[in-house]
């Protein structure tokens, strides 16, 4: 179970809009 | 703002694709796991293009990768 999931992948950062 | 679809990203660098993705992706993990969403839009990202826009359309199939991914990172905080 959860192949291809890596629990150290990159955090995602929202770049700011505008 | 439409769909996102697969034309849509052809025409952007494969960094853009997953930024384009990923900004798509982020506010519904949020509804489903607020807490850890940042974290488990990032492990998502790292799946293929393909299968992440299926995600944007099925709800159903969003849900059960957010919690296969929230089951990845309790058994990875639990080794430490």
């Amino acid at each position: 179970k959860g192949a291809g999931l890596n629990p150290n992948a990159k955090v995602w950062q929202e770049i700011p809009q505008g | 703002q439409g769909p996102l679809t697969a034309t849509m990203l052809s025409s952007a660098s494969p960094e853009e694709q997953k930024e384009m993705l990923g900004e798509r992706l982020f506010p519904l993990v949020r509804s489903i796991q607020p807490t850890k969403a940042s974290k488990i839009t990032g492990m998502l990202l790292e799946l293929d293009n393909s299968e992440l826009l299926h995600m944007l359309e099925s709800p159903e199939s969003l849900r059960s990768m957010v919690d296969e991914a929230i089951g990845v990172l309790q058994a990875h905080q639990a080794e430490e």
